[in-house]
C-alpha cells in the first residue's frame, strides 16, 4: 500500500504494489497460454491457386502455447490431461506434458477446377481451427 | 445478379493465370518430396489428375457463374453460409463433351436451337448422391433487350432412341417441357431438368447423352426478330448438378443443424432430444433386427 497516492518525486523506486499487481497479472492473464492463432495463406503459396479457384486466401488458424498446469474447465480438457501433467511432474519427465491442439473446426468451401475441366463446389469439414484445447 | 455478377469480377480478375500455369496434380504437392506427410484429404485432392490426360481448362463463361455461386454460398473467409436451408454440399458444373448445334427458324414459332449433347459425368463419385440438376444457359453480352419485351420460351430436352443395334439401352426415351420468360438483364437461363437426370444418374450412367430443342414463341406486337436472332446465340448449356457428398470429408450441414439444435435447446427439452434421438436408435435397432 506504501506507493499508492504518494507523488512520484518522492518514490523513486517502483511501488511494492505495483510489482504485487503485476506478479498477480501472470496468473490471471498469463502470457504464452494455449490459444489460437492466425495464420493466413494464398493458395498460390500452395501453388494451388491453379486449381483452387477460390477462396484466394485461407486461414486455417492454428492452436499454440503453454498448457496450464491445472487445466480447468476453460479448457474441457478431460481429467487425464491433469493426470498426464502430474506424471510429467511427478514421476516421469520423458512423458509429455499435454500438447495445446484444436478442439473445434469450422467448414471450408473451395471451388476447384477437376481435371477434366469440370468445375467444382465443395464444402469440406474440418478445415479451420476454432477452439483450442489442451489434451 | 448484377451486383453478384460485379463482384465475381473481383475473383475473375485471374483467370488469365489459369491457361499459363502446368496444373498442380502434374506436380509434387510442395515442390519437395513430402507428399506423404500432408493429410489424406489433402493427397485425395491434389492426386487426381491421370498421367498422359489431356489438360482441360474450364469455360470462362461457366468458371463466371460458379464464381458467383461460390459467393452467394460462402463467406469472404470461405465458411459455408449458416442461412441455407438446402442438403446439399457439392455442386458441379458440366460443359458437354460434344455437340451438334442445328439452328434453324420456323415461320411461326421461331426455332431457335436444336442441340445433341454429351456430358460426361465421371467425375461424380458413388458416395455423391444427385439432389437437383439443372441446365445452365448463358446469353451472349450482345443481348440487349428493350425493358418490354418478354418471350414465352419452351424447351423440350430428351434422351434420343438408339439406333445401333448393338444398343442395349431401354427403348424409351424420356422428354422433358418447360417454358419460361426471357427478360431483359437476363444472363443466365436456368431450367431444372432433375427428373430427366434423376433416373440416369441413380442408374450409374456416366456418359449423358440427351437432345435440347429451344423455342421461343413469337410476340406479335412486337417487331422482334432481330433481337431474336441475337438471342439465337444461345451458347450450348451446360449441366448443373446438385449433389449430396455423403464422404466423411465433406461438410454436413445436417449434423451441424442438429448440434446446434441440441446445444440451443433447455436441459429439459435437451432430454426431450435425447429422447427422440435414443428413439431413434432403437427404432433403427428395431428395424434392423427385422431385417436380419
Amino acid at each position: 500500500d506504501k506507493g499508492i497516492g504518494e507523488p512520484k518525486a518522492k518514490s523513486p523506486q517502483m511501488p511494492i504494489s505495483y510489482n504485487l499487481s503485476e506478479y498477480f497479472k501472470q496468473f490471471l492473464f498469463p502470457e504464452n497460454e494455449c490459444e489460437l492463432h492466425d495464420f493466413k495463406l494464398s493458395f498460390s503459396q500452395l501453388k494451388w491457386d491453379n486449381w483452387i479457384v477460390a477462396p484466394q486466401r485461407y486461414n486455417p488458424r492454428y492452436c499454440k502455447g503453454d498448457c496450464p498446469r491445472i487445466t480447468g474447465h476453460r479448457y474441457g480438457s478431460p481429467i487425464h490431461t491433469m493426470v498426464q501433467n502430474i506424471i510429467y511432474e511427478k514421476v516421469d519427465s520423458s512423458i509429455p506434458r499435454p500438447s495445446c491442439v484444436p478442439a473445434k473446426y469450422s467448414p471450408l468451401s473451395v471451388l476447384t477446377i477437376e481435371p477434366d475441366g469440370s468445375i467444382a463446389y465443395k464444402e469440406y469439414e474440418d478445415m479451420i481451427a476454432t477452439k483450442c484445447t489442451c489434451r | 445478379s448484377q451486383t453478384l455478377e460485379d463482384e465475381a469480377g473481383t475473383l475473375t480478375s485471374g483467370e488469365g493465370s489459369l491457361e499459363a500455369k502446368p496444373l498442380p496434380w502434374d506436380q509434387p504437392l510442395d515442390g519437395e518430396n513430402s507428399s506423404g506427410l500432408l493429410p489424406p484429404l489433402l493427397k485425395v485432392l491434389a492426386n487426381r489428375h491421370l498421367p498422359g490426360a489431356p489438360r482441360l481448362q474450364p469455360d470462362s463463361r461457366a468458371l463466371r457463374y460458379m464464381k458467383r455461386l461460390y459467393k452467394a454460398y460462402a463467406t469472404k473467409e470461405g465458411i459455408p453460409k449458416s442461412d441455407r436451408s438446402h442438403l446439399y454440399n457439392t455442386v458441379r458444373l458440366f460443359t458437354p463433351s460434344a455437340q451438334h448445334q442445328q439452328p434453324s427458324w420456323g415461320q411461326v414459332t421461331g426455332v431457335l436451337q436444336s442441340m445433341d449433347l454429351l456430358f460426361n459425368l465421371d467425375r461424380i463419385t458413388a458416395l455423391e448422391h444427385l439432389l437437383k440438376s439443372v441446365l445452365l444457359y448463358s446469353l451472349k453480352n450482345s443481348v440487349s433487350f428493350s425493358s418490354t419485351t418478354k418471350y414465352m420460351c419452351h424447351l423440350v430436352v430428351k434422351e434420343p432412341e438408339c439406333s445401333s443395334p448393338f444398343c442395349f439401352r431401354s427403348p424409351q426415351s424420356f422428354t422433358f417441357n418447360s417454358q419460361f420468360e426471357f427478360r431483359k438483364n437476363h444472363k443466365w437461363i436456368e431450367i431444372d431438368v432433375t427428373t430427366l437426370l434423376q433416373p440416369l444418374v441413380a442408374s450409374n450412367k456416366r456418359n449423358i447423352h440427351i437432345a435440347v430443342n429451344f423455342t421461343c414463341l413469337k410476340d406479335q406486337q412486337n417487331p422482334v426478330q432481330d433481337e431474336l436472332s441475337d438471342v439465337a446465340i444461345l451458347m450450348s448449356p451446360s449441366l448443373l448438378v446438385y449433389l449430396n457428398d455423403t464422404s466423411t470429408q465433406a461438410y454436413h450441414r445436417w449434423n451441424s443443424l442438429r448440434y446446434k439444435r441440441r446445444h440451443h435447446l433447455s436441459p429439459d427439452q435437451r432430454d426431450l432430444f435425447l429422447f427422440s434421438s435414443e428413439e431413434e436408435l432403437t427404432w433403427g435397432r428395431k428395424s434392423s433386427r427385422h431385417r436380419r
